[in-house]
C-alpha cells in the first residue's frame, strides 16, 4: 500500500 | 525515503524558509507573485487532505504541517500585512491563475488512478503545482531585476522537483511496481517550466551580477 504509491511523497 | 526524495523535500523546505525569511525579516515580497503563492496554497490543501486520515510518518506529517503552515502565512503577509502588502506589485501581478485552476480541476476529473474524492483533488494539486510558477515567472520578466533572495527562492523551488524526478527513477529501479505516469509528467512539466530561468540564474553565476 503505502510503498507503492507516490501518497507517502510530500 | 531515498537520498533523492530527502534532498527535495529540504530544497522545498529551504525555498520556503527563504522566502519567509524575506517577508517576515525585511517586510518585503517585492518581485514575489502573491497569485503564485495562492496557487500554491491551494495544492498543499488539496494535497494534503489525508494528514489526519493516512499517517505515513512523523516526518511526513511534519513536514505537510509545514508546507501548509508557511504557504497560508505567506498569503496572509502578502494580503494583509500593512507593511509587506506595501511591497507587493499588484499592477504587474496580472496573470490569470484562476483561469489555471478550472483546466487543472476538469484535467482531473479526465484523468486519475481512482475516481475517489481524495484521489481526484491529489491528482487536481499535481496538475496545479505544476503550473502555478507561471504568475511568478511572468511577473520576473516584468520586473526584469530581482533581488537575490527572490531569485534563491524560485531556484530552489524549481530545484526541489527536479530531485523528485530523481527519486521517481531511484524508485522505479528498486520497487517493482512503481509506475506513477501522472506524477511523473506533471512533475517533468512543472521542472521544464523552470528551463529558461535555471538558464538565466546559471548566467548570473558565471557573470557574478543580479538575475536579468
Amino acid at each position: 500500500k503505502g510503498s507503492d504509491s507516490p501518497k507517502d511523497e510530500l | 525515503m531515498n537520498i533523492f526524495r530527502l534532498a527535495g523535500d529540504m530544497t522545498h523546505l529551504a525555498s520556503v524558509l527563504v522566502l519567509l525569511l524575506k517577508i517576515h525579516t525585511i517586510k518585503s515580497c517585492a518581485g514575489v507573485s502573491l497569485r503564485t503563492q495562492e496557487l500554491y496554497a491551494i495544492v498543499f490543501a488539496t494535497r494534503y487532505l489525508d494528514i489526519f486520515t493516512s499517517f505515513v510518518s512523523v516526518y511526513n506529517t511534519f513536514m505537510k504541517l509545514v508546507f501548509l503552515g508557511s504557504s497560508f502565512s505567506i498569503v496572509w503577509y502578502m494580503r494583509y500585512h500593512k507593511a509587506v502588502h506595501r511591497t507587493y506589485d499588484r499592477e504587474q501581478d496580472t496573470f490569470r491563475h484562476w483561469f489555471l485552476v478550472l483546466p487543472c480541476l476538469v484535467l482531473a476529473l479526465l484523468i486519475h488512478e481512482k475516481f475517489t474524492f481524495l484521489e481526484v483533488l491529489w491528482t487536481f494539486s499535481l496538475y496545479l503545482e505544476a503550473v502555478a510558477i507561471l504568475p511568478q515567472l511572468v511577473l520576473l520578466q516584468r520586473t526584469r531585476n530581482i533581488d537575490n533572495l527572490t531569485g534563491q527562492y524560485i531556484f530552489l523551488l524549481g530545484g526541489y522537483r527536479g530531485l523528485y524526478i530523481l527519486n521517481w527513477i531511484y524508485r522505479y529501479f528498486t520497487e517493482p511496481h512503481f509506475v506513477h505516469w501522472i506524477t511523473w509528467i506533471a512533475g517533468l512539466v512543472q521542472t521544464l517550466l523552470y528551463a529558461d530561468f535555471f538558464y538565466y540564474y546559471f548566467l548570473r553565476f558565471i557573470g557574478g551580477r543580479g538575475v536579468e
